[in-house]
């Protein structure tokens, strides 16, 4: 049938953390997202795409800014029991989703959203998705002129409704 | 609050295709995502961490094993027009979600879902999340004890709909 696209949702003040070369074995993520939790730490995306060389393996999540440094604290805390190689974090980030329903089954629901901020030439940074939301993460300063366009081109009236900020 | 997982679903026959060491530039996930549709493939689940080093990224998606081929081919058409690096395929997998609402403000709803695998020794391959569905791909042939053992800490009877196959 097809799925129509009914709202776009936003979140500001976005961080991402990402661990590489983490161990690739079974608690991994239990015990990163387990002590972040412990620290009430609200994670919001959580992404892992499943490269594995050797033994290691990525995952990144994204969290507010507020709370970069009091989860990184939490990750170096876990040194001393898990191998995690490179921390990384990338600050002042948004979070744009298209909101919807049957998005799977629809072939190129996601290419449209990614080619709708290609052509304002913002870099697409994450991506999470799922059927019914497809989020990318992008530069801040870009957030304005992307919400616009995604609006515009799935004609939704911004004055009904169909912004949720976050 | 919190919030409660009110189901567990699950989907077989699904591989992970990854792109590394693509061109961290506006307009690749477009391409790609666009070629990909206009074959009509469905894609599923759509994961980039945000780790960009060099000018280059990587991301995954998955679709189902019978799509492979056909996927790999779209992607290896694009290779005249995009810098794209290595192309990795896994098989044998699938995706198990819980579901429920509220998970992004409720920290340790993941982390809950990360333990419950890692307990069965299961490792945690890809990751996908929004605020109402966790998802984890896994090996295929630990899929009857990740699902019993959701369902049973979760505290869902197999016989009451809580279950819902893809
Ligand atoms: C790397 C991490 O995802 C690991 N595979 C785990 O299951 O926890
Ligand atoms: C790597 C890929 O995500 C690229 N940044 C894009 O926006 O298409």
């Amino acid at each position: 049938q097809g799925m129509a696209v009914r709202g776009i949702a936003y979140d500001k003040n976005i961080s991402r953390i990402s661990l590489s070369d983490v161990e690739d074995k079974p608690g991994i993520l239990s015990s990163v997202f387990t002590a972040l939790a412990e620290e009430n730490i609200d994670v919001d995306i959580i992404v892992q795409s499943g490269v594995s060389k050797n033994g290691v393996a990525d995952f990144s999540f994204s969290v507010s800014d507020d709370d970069v440094d009091k989860a990184l604290k939490v990750i170096e805390n876990l040194r001393s029991n898990l191998v995690i190689g490179d921390v990384t974090t990338e600050r002042g980030l948004v979070k744009v989703s298209i909101v919807g329903a049957g998005m799977v089954s629809t072939p190129g629901v996601a290419a449209q959203m990614f080619d709708i901020i290609a052509r304002q030439g913002v870099n697409i940074k994450m991506v999470s998705t799922s059927e019914i939301k497809i989020s990318c993460v992008i530069e801040a300063d870009h957030l304005t002129e992307v919400i616009l366009a995604l609006h515009s081109e799935y004609g939704l009236d911004a004055d009904k409704n169909a912004f949720v900020g976050g």
